[in-house]
């Protein structure tokens, strides 16, 4: 049985612990977890991701890495996370541990929150810079699950334009407080389209404006990502790594 | 208490009853909804729509009717649907008679189901071409309810490229053949979109062809709406009547 030790332990090596939140599926989160661990990577740190999407994990494949399960050896200093192609990103994720044809929404509830206690003690991310933590969409159980154990640096909240709106925003930061951590960021994804013939670019106006939000609730930043095709083809080929496009290039943080 | 015969003698009078489903929410399928509502009644048909979707009533607000509560007045016919401001659509929803602050979300099971049947039997739709049902994002139990009591002549199927998927169509396919009925169009909602400036298509290639998929299972139909952000709008503003384009043109049903 993992203990708070362990994995406080494992997390004095890592820097700065960052949590990916949402509203709800389908906004581009996980994507967004991999486009901000991807910045770090290429500004020379060492980053790893923590795919805590236990339902829907999708941070191996963005990477083109789901091949690489059985890289996920346990040494002697605990469960390897597996190592991304191009930059080295350390990937963990229960992806790697299900036999193929599984799905993980076999899981429940108790089952859930031992495993990822087992991943948070057992995993050997080594020293780190950044470790990111992909959460499950919504404000549910797994992020208070993590935020029991881990003291996050700060929470990344991805929103659409449609989803917009105070009571997301308000949900999240009364999360944040209660774990006594801070929105470093609002990333409101797939809002704006810059058409490839002409470049032309066309707001996508739909819900409150991210910027009137941020300063309201004293967020510092806000990312703002377009709908992008390119970047969705990308992902859907597990080549995340490659996109040229670093949206977070202006994060701060 | 509202009988199972009771109902019916309301269907009867209704020529066809279409039911709007979605895999989950957030695919535009209330906004589809309301679409295919007004294609039949600029027609000039009698055209319906019964919003059941209880806990995210958005048909009133597309059709801007929200203030007409007080229209859904009991008569000695039974309760009157809310007509639409510009060309007639019948439209009942929950939204009409809950107090305004009450967010429908108070809601739940027994009650939800109750709800579904009071309407289906105790609203006055009166002689009717088409009743249009926007059901729940899901194939929960909302569908299952009224398909008890109704007999749907059709099921139109929404969803957007990322979220189209066999499993998806297949389950709606398994839900309209346990209530002998078929799905009689699919729409791929978000699916491309049209430069405002230069008039470039962008095709969204994500998950399954939609016309593939169709085929596969027999779908007769296949409507593919664009990402229409002066639609967003309309339909953002409660004029969704005043929309100028009929995406549901060429669906001959
Ligand atoms: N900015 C974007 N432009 C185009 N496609 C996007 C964008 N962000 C995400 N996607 C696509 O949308 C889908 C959902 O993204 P994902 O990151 O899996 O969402 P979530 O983790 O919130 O469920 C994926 O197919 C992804 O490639
Ligand atoms: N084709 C489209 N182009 C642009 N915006 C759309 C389109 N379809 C739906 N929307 C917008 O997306 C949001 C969700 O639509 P809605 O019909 O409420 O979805 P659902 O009923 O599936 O939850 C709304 O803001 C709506 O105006
Ligand atoms: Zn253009």
């Amino acid at each position: 049985i993992i203990t708070g030790k362990e994995i406080a332990e494992r997390m004095k090596k890592v820097k700065k612990k960052i949590g990916v939140l949402s509203g709800k599926g389908g906004v581009g989160k996980s994507t967004v977890s991999a486009l901000l661990a991807v910045h770090y990577a290429r500004e020379g740190y060492q980053v790893g991701i923590y795919d805590v999407d236990f339902l829907g994990p999708s941070i191996p494949r963005l990477f083109g890495i789901e091949r690489k399960k059985y890289e996920m050896i346990l040494s002697r200093d605990g469960l390897e996370p597996v190592y991304s192609d191009r930059l080295g990103i350390r990937v963990v994720s229960i992806q790697f541990l299900l036999p193929k044809s599984e799905t993980p929404v076999m899981w429940r509830g108790v089952a859930v929150n031992q495993a990822i206690r087992t991943f948070l003690g057992g995993c050997s991310f080594g020293e780190l810079d950044y470790l990111i933590f992909d959460f499950p969409p919504g404000t549910g159980e797994a992020p208070l699950t993590v935020m029991d154990f881990v003291e996050l640096d700060g929470i990344v909240m991805v929103t659409i334009p449609h989803d917009l709106s105070y009571m997301v925003v308000e949900k999240a930061l009364k999360m944040a407080e209660k774990f006594d951590t801070e929105i470093i960021g609002l990333v409101e994804n797939m809002s704006y389209f810059i058409c490839p013939k002409c470049g032309e670019k066309h707001n996508i106006f739909l819900g409150e404006d991210s910027e009137i939000l941020a300063a309201k609730y004293g967020i510092e930043r806000v990312i703002k990502i377009p709908i992008d095709l390119k970047l969705a083809k990308f992902a859907d080929r597990g080549r995340i790594e490659d996109y040229g496009i670093d949206y977070f290039e202006d994060f701060d943080y």
